[in-house]
């Protein structure tokens, strides 16, 4: 990626010379399981590296259009999955689909890129977004599994997957997918990351993209670490303007041919069709005549966004804009379109419109910024980004942090152009894409640049300075915006924050967690011993007369479900005290730690004891209560707080999210 | 309808193998033709979970379900890209 590693201050002189040195003494493996792999991308370039680790065991498996020596000392394993899919859908086509580890989609090799990708001078996507490209952990050597094929990621598919990834030796794996919101004993992704967490390897998930709407996440299980997606300080400006002088400011890709400097004319889609759904520019739905020699107002939905450029240009439009309607609110999408095309927001395309029936003869320009860096505030939560609470479990914070994730730049596959459409022939290297997808395999190489580091750091250990190091305000001390509502996002949004991994490399203390705490966990759920067996592959039996309880869980943030009073006692002042324990173990050098909380709502008390906490040495662990005392409130209130244990030099924060219910 | 063969994943209580089973992928596939003679396993699973998949309709599914042995039976889903 370009500008990502700047962003999360990777390229800062000391830190970058630290994890290079880590790196290069590690042989740190990243699973990727997705579309496959472009090996051809200068991404997987292997120069400097050493030897493959002799750990490995993993292999380049052959098959269409991929051979023994598509593998190099950087991409050292690549493997297909495809019975599941072949059961369901016959056997695969491989005119159009490689029946081998080849991504014909570009999904695969971007997160891949992204994860583990070695340095690329000069890219960029037709001069946008132009830099030094690389992946969070530029020395980290790749694995790729293809688990996902034109007709999607099928269970047993994926499983396979995990499973061939696991006693192949690799120490993350990078899922960028999910499924419906189902129980942990019903959801692959859980059940084969239990294992692998078992194993000493990083879970790394999307939490997935169905935001703003709140409990939209998916891979919400607390041995994966769920990824939430934020902006960076990069825009791709797009300038509108009006015949009645109005202006306005877009997101555009578009590289190619301009659009004549004068004025056009313009018009809504929505009256240049006889269809019901004209205004979404779908196939054939245009009325040329109305439509020649104009630019065309476009709303977005159903069809895909670069396909109504094709659409408008088909019926003869000269360029497009595309509006947001109420479903997609002022997030800007940007994409490599076919034609001149600025995407608004729902905010300037209302008012486009508005201008469109107002004005007999409605015109307009649009002219293209290139790219533009510094854009602040940034990080701002994505509004596609899922949100907690946690569909399954209220009572874990769900996601676990945010990481750049909207118009990332990373590495391509030659087989489709940038926006995927068959009628798109153009070859490129690198690609701009948003998603959950792109954030998730930040944190897997990050995940593997700590792991360099502190080899002997679990996989929970290392989520957990990822998690108590990130940030949640600006610099300024203001909260972190949400382009949903284009107010402070709360810890629902993004979890404990956006990732730091400077500061996560030396967090001080860690939120710990073994197997066996994830089993008390499962107890605590009241699942049976089969449902158990089914995640953990051993015999457990939860003790009868054992208190499991889901609050102890040793997770580095707190989330407080509460019940609202309902009839004879709506007006009940008696408060609910909910207790959580918590251990923290020292990485760092002998201490004294002091706690302190910060509350929005002083109605909820909050008391830790000790109030301080004195390590020696490193490994050593303490124990400490929080007490929350909070009385009824209406059903949907959310309140939210912070702890924090500071000894001075490191801050080990967590949040803490409220709901009543 | 009844007769539609579907994919699902059969979760094994590998501990519980029976002693007249020296491999565990012949105690499965043993497990899997009692109830369907002609199904074969898409993949096996030896580390995340114990395991397999196969095509099944949704009596067999139910049948192998009640089979000693069998931890639970799981119809495929469709996961997607984010």
């Amino acid at each position: 990626t370009t500008r990502s590693p700047t962003f999360l201050g990777l390229e800062g002189r000391e830190s970058k010379s630290f994890f290079l040195q880590a790196e290069t003494r590690s042989e740190v493996i990243i699973g990727v399981l997705d579309t496959g792999v472009w090996p051809e991308s200068k991404s997987f370039d292997d120069t400097g590296l050493g030897p493959v680790p002799m750990s490995w065991k993993g292999e380049c498996q052959i098959g269409k259009n991929f051979k023994a020596s598509s593998c190099n000392r950087k991409l050292i394993g690549a493997r297909f999955f495809s019975q599941g899919y072949e059961a369901a859908f016959g056997a695969i086509d491989e005119t159009t689909e490689s029946k081998s580890p080849r991504d014909d989609d570009g999904h695969g090799t971007h997160t891949a890129t992204t994860a583990a990708g070695s340095v690329v001078t000069g890219a960029s996507l037709f001069g946008y977004a132009a830099g030094t490209a690389r992946g969070m952990a530029s020395h980290a050597r790749v694995a790729a599994y293809k688990v996902c094929w034109a007709g999607g990621c099928f269970s047993s598919d994926i499983l396979a997957g995990m499973d061939q990834a696991v006693i192949d030796g690799v120490n993350v794996l990078s899922l960028s997918l999910g499924g419906t919101i189902s129980d942990y004993y019903r959801d692959i992704v859980a059940i084969g990351g239990f294992s692998a967490a078992s194993q000493g390897i990083f879970v790394s998930c999307s939490a997935g993209n169905g935001g703003p709407g709140s409990g939209s996440l998916s891979n919400a299980a607390p041995w994966i670490t769920t990824v939430g997606a934020g902006t960076m300080d990069r825009e791709f400006p797009a300038y509108i303007s009006l015949g009645n002088g109005k202006k306005f400011s877009g997101v555009s890709l578009y590289s190619g041919k301009a659009l004549p400097s004068s004025v056009m004319p313009l018009v809504y889609a929505g009256n240049a069709s006889q269809a019901s759904n004209g205004n979404l520019c779908t196939s054939g739905s245009l009325i040329p005549e109305k439509v020649d020699g104009k630019i065309v107002v476009c709303d977005r939905g159903m069809n895909a966004r670069a396909q109504k450029g094709l659409v408008v240009k088909d019926a003869g439009g000269i360029g497009m804009i595309l509006a947001n309607t109420d479903s997609y609110g002022d997030e800007l999408v940007a994409d490599a379109h076919l034609i001149p095309t600025a995407a608004v927001g729902q905010t300037a395309g209302d008012l486009i419109k508005r201008y469109i029936a107002s004005d007999s003869n409605p015109t307009t320009t649009i002219a293209f910024g290139g790219t533009k860096l510094g854009v602040q505030p940034s990080p701002v939560v994505a509004a596609f980004s899922s949100r907690g609470p946690n569909p399954i479990t209220p009572e874990i914070l769900k996601p676990d942090l945010i990481a750049p994730g909207v118009n990332i730049l990373a590495g391509w596959t030659g087989k489709v152009g940038p926006t995927g459409l068959p009628e798109d022939t153009r070859n490129v290297g690198f690609n701009i894409i948003s998603g959950t997808s792109m954030s998730c395999p930040h944190v897997s190489g990050l995940a593997a640049l700590l792991k360099a580091a502190h080899p002997e750091w679990s996989p929970a250990a290392i989520r957990s300075a990822l998690m108590t190091t990130g940030y949640s305000t600006y610099k300024n001390g203001k909260m972190i915006e949400d382009v949903a509502t284009g107010m402070s996002s709360t810890p629902f949004d993004h979890g404990a924050g956006h990732v730091n991994p400077a500061a996560a490399l030396n967090p001080g203390l860690v939120y710990d967690l073994t197997v066996d705490d994830y089993i008390n966990f499962l107890c605590a759920l009241d699942y049976s011993p089969s449902m158990i067996k089914v995640i953990a592959k051993r015999d457990i039996s939860c003790e009868n007369n054992k208190e499991y309880r889901v609050a102890d869980l040793n997770y580095p943030s707190f989330a407080i479900p509460l019940e609202t009073a309902w009839g004879e006692h709506a007006n009940s002042s008696a408060p609910t005290v909910t207790r959580y324990t918590r251990t923290l173990t020292n990485v760092g050098n002998p201490a004294t730690y002091k706690a302190s909380v910060s509350s929005e709502m002083q109605e909820v008390k909050i008391q830790v004891e000790p109030q301080t906490l004195t390590f020696s040495r490193k490994k050593e662990k303490k124990t400490y209560t929080v007490t929350f005392t909070a009385s009824s409130k209406p059903s949907g209130t959310t309140s939210f707080a912070r702890l924090e244990w500071s000894d001075g030099q490191h801050v080990v924060a967590s949040p803490i999210a409220f709901s009543w219910t | 309808g009844q007769n539609q063969k579907k994919t699902y994943i059969i979760y094994m209580d590998k501990s519980n193998i029976p002693a007249d089973f020296d491999d565990h992928t012949l105690w499965y596939d043993s497990s899997l033709k009692s109830v369907s003679k002609g199904a074969n396993m898409l993949y096996t699973y030896n580390n995340v979970i114990h395991g397999y998949s196969t095509q099944l309709t949704a009596d067999e599914a139910k049948s192998l379900e009640q089979q000693p042995g069998i931890l639970s039976v799981h119809e495929e889903v469709r996961y997607e890209l984010h």
